[in-house]
């Protein structure tokens, strides 16, 4: 930002270029990337925010390392936002990236449910820029995906292939097979080793005869 | 199960051919199908008991047996300099909660490939791959965690001897908390301020050597030790470690970026930031590990969600699958799509790593600055997500969730260790924040 306040914009990092970018109209219909342009909004206004709110504690005579503490909380907001317009950005270009159409559509309908749930998520960020009538929008789109993505629930995951081997889990197992291997992993709990524990011997079992 | 096979007839899409983009290609992803069949048909890799049941010296001692049946397939399961693979297997076949090479290959090797100078890898890397030494990497103190700035232990140039001097002077400066440093490792790479002719600059990698390489005794001087149990990775043996007029030669500084002569001259790195390379790294990767670790959680509780069946919807005559209600798909999917955000983004953030290896060595450091700053954010943002995904996935699960039968509990302790890790989650924010406020 205060490369910017300098006028130094064409020398921020790629990372950053959004920072000094002016807000555009949204056109939700027009698929992820407008997603991404409410994402940057969010980013961009909340980086100011917690700037000027440090720059404006700093400028009423308080020293740069209270005046940083006095303003952390908004700091790091900006932080969240600014990671997770990374890391929706770098989703949108793989899934542009990728040549098995089928693979594609699949990952489109994931991409969906990530834009969607991600913009409800900051919803508070995004006030000023979307009309209720969007929110909505979006907040609908959101129920739609799930649907969208349920048949191919158990499929996505599967893709991991992380095998039971790994897994560890009874719960998790790829056969399915869970009721009849959760009965018996809990039987070979060290507990189960003997029907009378030690412990009721010793302490329980004198206790109750009393 | 006949309800997971519906499932699975209902998908749209190849898995292998998904799995060829999770994990980058078609190549890697049959390998990872190769070495897994492959490690299925050795009975010596399986848990001799499920690893909950076991106390922390028999998870200690179950993953050294192992380990010493790993040194007989190494080679013939994998192709050993392959990174990728060699993770992959050391994840079928340990696990996830901790062994005694755990960071000797996450932490120790990548740093001596980065920070060590050609000759210092002629002499320790290639012992390292072939793990005639076991190593592990400590920089964090009892009293500082990961604030570099405020670490204490020393290491003192004496000319006269062409030696450094390690000293832990006080409780606070107990290094505390790397893996594999209490009992296993013999060697570590351990960041301490460089002081030369009284005046200290700063931080930097050092060599060293902690135990005698024949009886495995530490060596005089040095104190080290496990630090005892933990929410999660109780495989591991986190340790502590002081020193006390310990002696090192000169040639034990990591020499690839600063540099001190014999006569005590400092030579300056060419960038300010440039010992945190190891550290981009594991933050870079550490989005990739957190996407499986979630991704782990959510292989749990979806195919659980398709088995299990409870109340109904219109049809009353059959209970109804889980996964149909809308309450357990939004608690649910929305994590998938992290998954798979946070797996790609790992990917492309590792590609710009491998990119400023390049750049740097040909003297351009100029992408440092914004890889470093994003990379502080991005662990934060995908660790504290991914614990947040993975609570959600044993919610998913009912009761059974809670049980350790479901592993879940598991891999949400290993998972949000890397919260505070790498750098506290709220510490490497402001990091990040100070650069946005900069630009």
């Amino acid at each position: 930002i205060e490369m910017i306040q300098n006028g130094k914009s064409r020398e921020l990092g790629p990372m950053v270029a959004y920072l000094a970018e002016k807000e555009s109209e949204i056109d939700l219909n027009l698929g992820p990337n407008e997603y991404l342009k409410v994402f940057e909004y969010a980013a961009r206004n909340q980086t100011w925010r917690a700037t000027e709110k440090f720059q404006k504690l700093r400028n009423s005579g308080m020293s740069n390392e209270k005046a940083w503490n006095q303003a952390s909380v908004e700091l790091t907001r900006a932080s969240r936002l600014h990671t997770r317009l990374y890391i929706m950005s770098t989703f949108i270009n793989h899934v542009g990236s990728i040549v098995d159409q089928k693979v594609k559509g699949v990952l489109i309908d994931l991409l969906n449910v990530h834009v969607t749930y991600e913009v409800m998520d900051i919803g508070i960020y995004v006030q000023g820029l979307l009309s209720s009538n969007q929110m909505d929008l979006i907040r609908n789109q959101l129920y739609v995906s799930l649907e969208t993505i349920r048949p191919n629930a158990v499929s996505l995951v599967d893709s991991f292939q992380i095998s039971d081997m790994q897994l560890r889990s009874v719960l998790g197992r790829r056969d399915g097979n869970v009721y009849e291997n959760l009965f018996k992993w809990a039987k070979s709990s060290p507990l189960n080793k003997t029907d009378v524990l030690p412990s009721v011997t010793q302490y329980l079992k004198p206790m109750m005869d009393k | 199960n006949p309800d997971l096979t519906n499932e699975r007839a209902s998908g749209t899409f190849d898995t292998n051919a998904m799995a060829a983009v999770i994990y980058g290609s078609e190549k890697f992803a049959q390998r990872r199908r190769e070495i897994t069949e492959a490690i299925s048909k050795i009975p010596e890799f399986q848990d001799s008991h499920p690893l909950v049941f076991m106390s922390r010296e028999e998870k200690i001692s179950e993953a050294c047996r192992k380990l010493a049946v790993l040194s007989n397939y190494w080679n013939s399961l994998i192709d050993t300099s392959d990174e990728e693979e060699a993770l992959h297997l050391y994840r079928e076949v340990l696990g996830l909660e901790g062994h005694p090479l755990a960071l000797h290959e996450t932490m120790f090797i990548p740093s001596l490939i980065a920070q060590a100078s050609d000759e210092q890898q002629e002499k320790w890397l290639g012992r390292a791959q072939r793990r005639e030494i076991i190593g592990c990497y400590a920089q964090t103190e009892m009293g500082h965690g990961t604030n570099l700035r405020a670490l204490e232990t020393t290491a003192t140039f004496d000319i006269s001897t062409r030696e450094f001097i390690l000293n832990s002077p006080t409780i606070t400066s107990l290094k505390w908390w790397p893996g594999a440093l209490g009992k296993s490792a013999n060697w570590s790479i351990v960041i301490a301020n460089l002081i030369i002719k009284e005046h200290n600059y700063g931080p930097h990698p050092f060599m060293v050597q902690l135990r005698d390489e024949k009886s495995h005794e530490p060596l005089p001087g040095i104190t080290v030790g496990d630090i005892g149990p933990k929410m999660a990775f109780n495989g591991a043996d986190n340790g502590f470690l002081g020193f006390k007029n310990y002696r090192i030669p000169r040639e034990n500084m990591l020499m690839r970026h600063s540099k001190v002569t014999s006569d005590g001259s400092y030579i300056k790195p060419p960038h300010a930031k440039i010992g945190y390379s190891s550290m981009v790294k594991v933050r870079s990767r550490m989005a990739m590990d957190q996407g499986l670790f979630l991704a782990s959680a959510l292989v749990i509780a979806v195919r659980y969600s398709a088995v299990r069946r409870q109340g109904y919807l219109e049809d009353k005559s059959r209970e109804v699958k889980v996964l149909d209600y809308q309450t357990q798909q939004h608690r649910l999917f929305p994590s998938i799509a992290r998954a798979y955000a946070f797996i790609f983004c790992g990917f492309e953030t590792i590609r710009l790593y491998d990119q400023l290896l390049i750049d740097v060595q040909n003297g351009n450091t100029s992408g440092m600055a914004d890889l470093h700053a994003l990379t502080s954010g991005l662990k934060s943002v995908v660790t504290y997500q991914t614990g947040e995904g993975i609570e959600q996935a044993r919610m998913a699960c009912g009761g059974h969730g809670y049980s350790m039968a479901s592993y879940i509990s598991e891999y949400y302790g290993v998972a949000i260790a890397g919260c505070t890790y790498e750098g506290e989650n709220m510490v490497m924010l402001l990091q990040l924040a100070r650069y946005l406020v900069k630009s």
